[in-house]
Order: structure tokens, then sequence, then C-alpha cells
């Protein structure tokens, strides 16, 4: 189904975006 | 960039995930700043501390000028938390017109204001539990919330 494959491929990037975040050092966004 | 406006309503959501003890329903709650002000001192309450947080008017509605002053400091010390603490300054671009805010409710300016608290959020020291909850949220939220922080990232965003 290319929906949920869409809808799936959306999550995995949000989760690499905050994970990503978490993994950051503190006091460092950018 | 983001459109500002569209921000507001994501990251309005994103507020209502904090316990705070005032209204916070929508852009017109948002406009006095108190709300704001709590979300900052729960963000980091060494920084946006009690002593802080009762230079905060607690009703100024109907006076647009109280809920001005009250933006003002709310901005400033943003502004100097960004600088001092996190160790990035905040660019002018993303500088909101809190004129706008606390007389018009303005969702763009709002939203401008919004997105710099996003960004004490997702950067102090307790930005762990600020992001595992963001994560909680509405993917559509979500989105919003991740394009509002990579802007912020940009550190050269054109005019």
């Amino acid at each position: 189904d290319p929906n949920m494959k869409a809808g799936a491929t959306s999550e995995g990037v949000l989760a690499n975006f905050f994970n990503s975040l978490l993994s950051k050092k503190t006091g460092s966004p950018g | 960039s983001v459109d500002k406006a569209e921000l507001c309503g994501p990251l309005l959501t994103w507020l209502q995930t904090f316990q705070l003890p005032c209204p916070c329903a929508s852009a017109l709650d948002l406009s006095s700043g108190l709300a704001i002000a709590h979300v900052l001192n729960q963000i980091d309450p060494s920084w946006f501390n009690e002593s802080w947080l009762q230079g905060i008017t607690e009703d100024p509605d109907p006076n647009w000028r109280l809920k001005v002053r009250n933006l003002k400091t709310i901005l400033q010390s943003v502004v100097d938390y960004s600088q001092a603490v996190l160790g990035h300054p905040v660019s002018e671009l993303h500088l909101p017109d809190v004129n706008l805010i606390g007389e018009f409710s303005d969702p763009a300016e709002l939203g401008k204001l919004l997105q710099l608290v996003l960004g004490c959020a997702i950067s102090c020291e307790r930005k762990q539990e600020h992001i595992q909850r963001i994560m909680t949220l509405e993917e559509s939220v979500q989105h919003v919330v991740m394009e509002a922080i990579q802007e912020l990232m940009t550190k050269d965003t054109p005019p």
C-alpha cells in the first residue's frame, strides 16, 4: 500500500530528526 | 522559509503539553505572555526563575501595553538565554514584533516568538524530556515543529 509506505517513511524522517537532536551535545542546536 | 503564521497552531499544541496554571487555548491567551513565561520557567527554572516570573504581570488584559511589556521582558530573556546559556545568538530575522502580538495577537509574530521558545526547549539541559514529549505529538504537528527547528538551525537565512 503506497499510502502506508509514505506514512512509514514520514514517520522515519521524524524519528531520525528528533533522535539526532537527542544525540546532539546540550547547548549546541546547530 | 517557514510561514510563521502556520507555526502558530502546531506550536500552541506543543505548549499545551506543559502543565500551565493559566489559559493556553488560543493566540489571544498567549498574547499576554503569561503562559509563555510559565513554559519558559518549566524549560529552565534556573534562568527563567520564580523571581523572573514575578516580573510578569499576571492579568494584563485588556491593557495591551502591559501585555507588550510582558512580551518584551520574555523576548529579552530568551535572547539573553540563547546567547549566554545555549551559546548561539538569535538572528535578527527571527525576532518577533512584540507590539503586534500584544495589540493584535498577530499569528505570524506569535509564531516567531514560539519558535524561539521551542529553540530553548530543544537545546537546554532538559532537552531530552522536551524532545521526547514532542515525539508523542500528532505527526502533522511534529512535521511543523521539525521545520521550525530546522529553520532556527540555519545560521544564514537570507532576508
